[in-house]
């Protein structure tokens, strides 16, 4: 009944957007701390 | 509408497949204690995340239904609004069917993802209202015998991570499991009772609750003990992200959670990673402060690579133990 699921470990948005230069730009709208928020549960 | 739990995928790193539909629709999907939704990008988005991704089409899944509740789910770095729909799901050979998940109409943010959409592992009350997820539904149809999930997560290699459902191969990690209780049903949140560095606390000095957490990648704290734990580290902000040199990484100190009796070390090396360029970044970062009055950590991918996690939703307890 063990049913087991491969899960692949991707290159993160992070790296992708900083190999596009575009992480600063992102960072900077959402500055890392902010970002990392699991905010209050609206229910 | 519904609103949910701001969240980062910036950092995401561990997906796995699953399909949707009859004939099967293939997508890879972050399998998120965190959260407790199913979403996959559908043929209604017409955001530029839904062109670099794969799409479901409903018109030839003979097996779709449409519910047409509207959903919002909005995240750190991004946001998805679409409509709830049922399907069968089929995750390695578990078949899940009559399936509530949301498409997507539009998304924000998220065109570099490296995930079509998100499988959420968190309690019922975490998820859209009204909604059964999917573990619930794989236990209520009677789909999977044990009411237990696991996750072992590589540090290093590419494959090699899994999620386990129904049940729990003990290979994956060292020694006996310690179990925990779930301290609030919600997420897969637990009570811990200290943080130490060098011997000294650091946050948590009360007891505070902590949340397992596979889809975010960091360790997240209030921000003034992690601004603190910056300062202590060395790490400077450069170009927006905390760095520290990579020379000086083997002298950093471990960081230890005390939690239910055991102490669960973090080194250096785990919470200081590596970038492709070479600059050596912390993974720490801040904000929980907002999440509930009471001080609460989230361990991340960050912990959850050092530690085997078992998620028992039949006793409403965590297991952990270092993983092999």
């Amino acid at each position: 009944c063990l049913v087991i699921i491969p899960l692949t470990k991707m290159k993160t948005m992070r790296e992708t957007l900083r190999e596009k230069n575009l992480l600063t730009n992102f960072l900077l709208r959402n500055n890392d701390d902010r970002s990392q928020n699991v905010a209050h549960d609206p229910k | 509408l519904s609103l949910h739990p701001l969240r980062n995928y910036l950092d995401l790193a561990y997906v796995g497949n699953i399909s949707i539909g009859t004939p099967p629709q293939q997508f890879k999907v972050v399998f998120d204690t965190g959260s407790a939704d199913l979403w996959v990008p559908s043929t209604y988005c017409d955001s530029v995340p839904c062109y670099t991704h794969n799409v479901f089409n409903p018109h030839v899944s003979t097996t779709f239904r449409l519910s047409g509740f509207p959903v919002d789910l909005t995240y750190g770095s991004g946001r998805m609004v679409g409509f709830l729909g049922y399907d069968t799901v089929r995750i390695g050979k578990l078949v899940d069917v009559v399936q509530p998940f949301a498409l997507s109409k539009a998304q924000f943010g998220l065109e570099h993802a490296p995930f079509d959409g998100i499988l959420g592992l968190g309690y019922r009350s975490l998820a859209i209202q009204g909604t059964t997820p999917v573990f619930d539904n794989l236990k209520k149809r009677g789909v999977i015998s044990q009411s237990v999930f696991a996750f072992y997560l590589s540090t290093q290699k590419e494959n090699g991570s899994i999620v386990m459902l129904g049940g729990v191969d003990n290979s994956y990690h060292k020694g006996k499991l310690q179990w925990i209780p779930v301290s609030r049903p919600h997420y897969w949140q637990i009570t811990m009772n200290r943080i130490t560095i060098n011997g000294v606390a650091f946050g948590c000095c009360r007891g505070c609750q902590a949340i397992l957490d596979t889809g975010t990648s960091f360790l997240v704290g209030p921000s003034r003990v992690i601004t603190a734990v910056r300062r202590l580290i060395g790490a400077r902000l450069v170009d927006n992200e905390y760095a520290v040199s990579c020379s000086y990484v083997a002298r950093l100190p471990t960081i230890i959670f005390s939690i239910n009796g055991n102490d669960y070390p973090l080194p250096p090396q785990a919470y200081i990673r590596k970038s492709l360029r070479g600059k050596c970044l912390s993974t720490l970062a801040g904000g929980t402060e907002n999440i509930s009055r009471s001080e609460t950590w989230i361990l991340g991918d960050v912990f959850l690579r050092l530690y085997f996690s078992v998620y028992d939703r039949g006793n409403n307890r965590v297991g952990l133990a270092p993983a092999v």
